[in-house]
C-alpha cells in the first residue's frame, strides 16, 4: 500500500 | 510598496487558484516583484506564485515588505473589482494595512478599499532547481478535464510518462479507467499541442483530490506544465506569460 508524504521530506525549510 | 495591473482578472484568477488550498498567506513584496509560497495545512501541496515586477503598469517597492492575508476576506475584496478594472495595491512599511484601488477603463468609476493585514508565521520550503525526469507540456484544459473525469472514480491516479505517450490510471471502488495522450505529430495550434521531454521513464502515484485543486489555475494559462522525477514531488507550471511569472504547485507523491 502507498502512503502520502509530506514535503518536508524532500525539501529543507527555513 | 505600490503597485498597479492593468488587469484585475490576474489577481481574481490567482486567487481563484489558490483560497481552496491555502487560508492564509503572505503575500511578499521585493524590488523584484511579489510573490507567496504557501503550503496546505496538511503540508502535501505547497503553491508558489510569482508576479515580477516588470509584468505591473507600475511597480515600486523601496524595502522589502511581507503582506499577510486572509484570503478570504482578500476574495471578498475581489469581487468588488470588475475583470478589465485596473487594481493599484499600496501598503505602508508598519504593514498593519493594505489599500487596494479599482478604477474602471473608462476611469469614471474608482472604488477604494482597505484590508486589515495578519501576523502569518509561514514556514517556507526551498526548492532548488530540479533536473526532472520527465516533463509533459498538455493544455491546461485538458489537465483539467482528465482530472475532473478521473477524480470520480478513485481517490489516487498513477501517471506513467514514457517516450510514446503520457497516462493517468486510476483504480477504485467501481472499476478502473485511463487516459493516455501522445506528443502531438500535428501543430495546427501550439495551445493545443502535447510535448514530453523524457530522460527515463516515470510511473507515479498522486492524489487526485490536489491535482483538481490545481486545475482550478485553468483559467490562467492555455498551457501547463508536469514535472516527475521518481519518489520526488510532483512540480506543476502554469504561467502567466513569459514576462509576468507563474503559478507553481507542489505535490508530494504516495510512496510505499
Amino acid at each position: 500500500n502507498k502512503h502520502q508524504t509530506t514535503l518536508e521530506k524532500y525539501y529543507d525549510g527555513h | 510598496f505600490e503597485a498597479r495591473l492593468t488587469q484585475a482578472s490576474l489577481i481574481k484568477k490567482i486567487l481563484e487558484a489558490i483560497k481552496d488550498l491555502v487560508t492564509d498567506a503572505n503575500f511578499d513584496c521585493s524590488p523584484e516583484g511579489l510573490s507567496l509560497q504557501a503550503m496546505d495545512s496538511s503540508h502535501v501541496s505547497l503553491v508558489s506564485m510569482v508576479l515580477h515586477a516588470q509584468g505591473f503598469e507600475m511597480f515600486r517597492c523601496q524595502r522589502a515588505v511581507s503582506l499577510g492575508i486572509n484570503l478570504a476576506s482578500l476574495t471578498k475584496i475581489l469581487k468588488c473589482a470588475g475583470n478589465d478594472d485596473s487594481i493599484t495595491l499600496r501598503a505602508d512599511e508598519k504593514g498593519d494595512k493594505a489599500e487596494f484601488v479599482f478604477e474602471s477603463q473608462s476611469q469614471d468609476r474608482l472604488s477604494e478599499f482597505e484590508l486589515k493585514l495578519m501576523d502569518i508565521d509561514s514556514e517556507h520550503l526551498g526548492i532548488p532547481d530540479t533536473k526532472y525526469s520527465a516533463i509533459v507540456e498538455m493544455p491546461s484544459s485538458e489537465y483539467r478535464r482528465i482530472c475532473s473525469d478521473l477524480g470520480v472514480m478513485g481517490d489516487t491516479v498513477r501517471i506513467s510518462v514514457s517516450k510514446e505517450s503520457v497516462k493517468f490510471q486510476v483504480d477504485g471502488d467501481i472499476g478502473k479507467g485511463s487516459v493516455c495522450l501522445h506528443p502531438s505529430s500535428v501543430v495546427d495550434k501550439p495551445t493545443e499541442v502535447v510535448k514530453i521531454s523524457l530522460e527515463e521513464p516515470v510511473d507515479m502515484i498522486f492524489s487526485i483530490r490536489y491535482l483538481n485543486y490545481f486545475a482550478k489555475a485553468a483559467p490562467l494559462s492555455d498551457t501547463v506544465t508536469l514535472s516527475l522525477s521518481k519518489d520526488f514531488p510532483l512540480q506543476i507550471e502554469f504561467k502567466f506569460g513569459e514576462q509576468m511569472g507563474y503559478l507553481r504547485y507542489y505535490l508530494a507523491p504516495k510512496i510505499d
